[in-house]
């Protein structure tokens, strides 16, 4: 494991750690899309039933069973416990335009036409895309509270991080795979306009405005 | 030690 792929993978976790610890800290979930937030569970739950079949590394196993576990609390924040403050309202992406087309193209372009590897690409290719939600929110309330800017910058660094790790496998160990690259280069692209307003409007100020 | 399996990335 290089560098890149351990940072990013950290990186992964704070992101879901801070957004669950903002949720539980202020009891309100507010500003945070729960259709996102379903689909990174059904992300998790389909690219990792590895679990039950192979066993990798302690380090592996272990991160698995946190994302998952995180993410299905995170659910359960937002859809159970601190439903009242949920601002479904603004939460109006329609995900079946996700899900549909990228379980289709999951058929479609795969390493092997077997069910877990078909659920693996499944993941990866919705990962890219699970965001929207979240982002077509705050561009629809016009703003972000700075600690969810917080967890969406750690969110899409890990994927750059990805990347470069990546590039690293490729140059050093002749490594690629050419569905999560693409599907990666995608999900940062996602995140450069809001990378932008980060690192540009984000310090110093309270909120996060994103112009429509 | 490295395996060069996609499935070992999280």
């Amino acid at each position: 494991m290089n560098i890149f792929r351990l940072t990013g993978d950290l990186s992964h976790l704070a992101a879901i750690i801070i957004l669950l610890l903002k949720i539980w800290k202020t009891r309100s979930c507010a500003g945070i899309s729960g259709k996102s937030q379903i689909l990174f569970a059904l992300v998790f739950t389909s690219r990792y039933l590895d679990l039950l079949t192979s066993f990798i590394s302690l380090y592996n196993t272990t991160m698995k069973v946190i994302y998952i576990g995180c993410a299905y609390a995170t659910v359960y924040l937002i859809y159970a416990k601190f439903k009242a403050t949920y601002d479904g309202n603004h939460d109006t992406f329609r995900v079946e335009f996700l899900v549909v087309p990228v379980g289709g193209l999951a058929f479609l372009v795969n390493h092997d036409f077997s069910p877990l590897e078909i659920l693996w690409t499944f993941s990866i290719y919705l990962e890219s895309v699970a965001i929207l939600p979240q982002l077509f929110m705050i561009s629809k309330t016009g703003e972000a509270e700075t600690i969810t800017t917080h967890y969406l910058f750690f969110l899409g660094l890990y994927r750059a991080l990805y990347l470069i790790n990546w590039i690293w496998r490729f140059y050093f160990e002749g490594f690629f795979d050419m569905i999560a690259i693409v599907a990666g280069v995608v999900q940062t692209i996602l995140y450069c306009d809001f990378f932008y307003l980060y690192v540009t409007k984000g310090e110093g100020r309270s909120q996060l405005s994103i112009p429509t | 030690e490295e395996s060069d399996s996609i499935k070992d990335e999280l």
